[in-house]
């Protein structure tokens, strides 16, 4: 007898198998709305899984959420399968989704690195980089957020192959980086893009490679507070809200800052809880409680999107 | 299968731009291996770093000597490592 997705302990960490397991069963369990995508595959050649939540229509606006493109941050990919089930189990049930979803479709990643992710399993669980070879050099792998089309090689990101934030031989060298830039231009009515990292409780807004604020400031900074006090009201976690560049560093090549450039106006990165213990090794007891929070920020945002197309 | 005994993440506060910049000194001593967790920024956030075992009472004796303060974060990574491996294999069964 098939699994129900049910059995899916959302509760723990999974390898990348298991995460897969379940992506084609919440497809099949949902299969009026949900569909499994391949937009690529990884430098080592593991595809790229897209889980589309469409009620139909054709090329509608859509909301772009990914996670884990630095492999290391666990939560992030573990949060993002239990928001994937929420947002199928919710359809026909939240008002507010359904409506989304009676308009737009939702396009969730939730293992951009997948590569890395693997490494972290089987390697070394500090591994926050692609897996690609550099040229030349004995350290492997690039950061993949530092790797977009964004102020590339600006302040912010290192030129040397050994470091954590390598920023790649060029602009969308990594093909992880490239297939989800591929998607996003093909695709064509993205209104929002949004990423998950860990850890400190940030909800930010371009831009990370210019110190200048967003044409939309005003709009995404009262956007980004209201989805962080969405979040405080669960369990009191208490995000920060601000420009890259204001909250933490000036960091080049980000991806909220490609999709913003782009014309993707509603373009956030969350930095998801760490209980001010353990960093990103969050506990496994932390997963749903944090995705429960995330949730609420991230329905905040989309419920704006969906009401202010543009 | 890298791994991460006797390495120790520090969580260290900064109290104004001088302590950042000191920081951002050690995190450029590549030989010390340190893996930031949080990249030292601004006063305004902590700064967290991993620091592999033979390199812990380096970086602890140049805090002390700047008298930059420091909490440890986590005493011994591989405990929290196993711990974490442990989690995962108690829910798959």
């Amino acid at each position: 007898k098939e699994r129900s997705s049910n059995s899916f302990n959302y509760g723990t960490y999974h390898s990348l198998d298991s995460i897969y397991a379940e992506l084609d069963h919440l497809a099949s369990e949902y299969s009026n709305i949900v569909s499994k995508l391949q937009i690529g595959k990884s430098y080592e050649k593991r595809p790229l899984y897209v889980l589309k939540f469409s009620t139909g229509g054709s090329n509608r606006p859509a909301i772009w959420i990914d996670a884990g493109i630095h492999s290391r941050e666990w939560v992030t990919q573990a949060s993002a399968v239990w928001i994937a089930k929420k947002i199928a189990s919710d359809y026909g049930k939240d008002l507010s989704i359904t409506s989304l979803l009676n308009k737009m479709d939702i396009f969730l990643l939730p293992v951009t690195n997948p590569d890395g992710y693997v490494f972290t399993h089987t390697t070394n669980r500090m591994w926050r980089k692609t897996r690609s070879k550099n040229q030349g050099s004995p350290c492997v792998g690039v950061d993949p957020n530092r790797n977009w089309d964004a102020g590339f090689g600006g302040p912010g990101a290192s030129s040397n192959p050994c470091s954590d934030s390598y920023r790649g031989p060029s602009a969308n060298s990594e093909v992880e980086v490239k297939s989800v830039v591929n998607f996003i231009k093909n695709h064509g009515n993205i209104q929002a893009f949004l990423t998950f990292h860990s850890y400190s409780q940030l909800l930010m807004y371009p831009y990370g490679y210019k110190c200048t604020e967003p044409a939309d400031y005003a709009e995404l900074d009262a956007l980004g507070r209201a989805a962080a006090s969405s979040i405080r009201s669960l369990y009191g976690t208490t995000f920060t809200v601000g420009s890259i560049c204001s909250t933490i560093y000036q960091a080049s090549g980000g991806s909220i800052d490609w999709s913003y450039d782009y014309g993707i106006k509603y373009s956030f990165a969350f930095e998801l809880r760490d209980t001010g213990r353990y960093g990103f090794l969050l506990p496994a007891s932390q997963i749903i409680p944090t995705a429960e929070e995330t949730w609420l920020g991230l329905k905040k945002i989309m419920e704006h999107v969906r009401d202010n197309p543009y | 299968l890298e791994t991460f005994v006797g390495d120790q993440v520090l969580r260290i506060k900064t109290r104004n731009e001088e302590e950042v910049k000191k920081l951002q000194l050690l995190e450029s001593l590549e030989h010390l291996e340190l893996d930031f967790w949080i990249n030292p920024s601004t006063p305004a956030l902590p700064v967290d770093v991993r620091i592999p075992a033979n390199s812990v009472q380096a970086v602890k004796a140049f805090l002390e000597s700047h008298g930059i303060e420091y909490s440890i974060l986590i005493e011994d990574l591989q405990v929290v490592l196993d711990k974490e491996k442990q989690d995962m294999a108690c829910s798959q069964q």
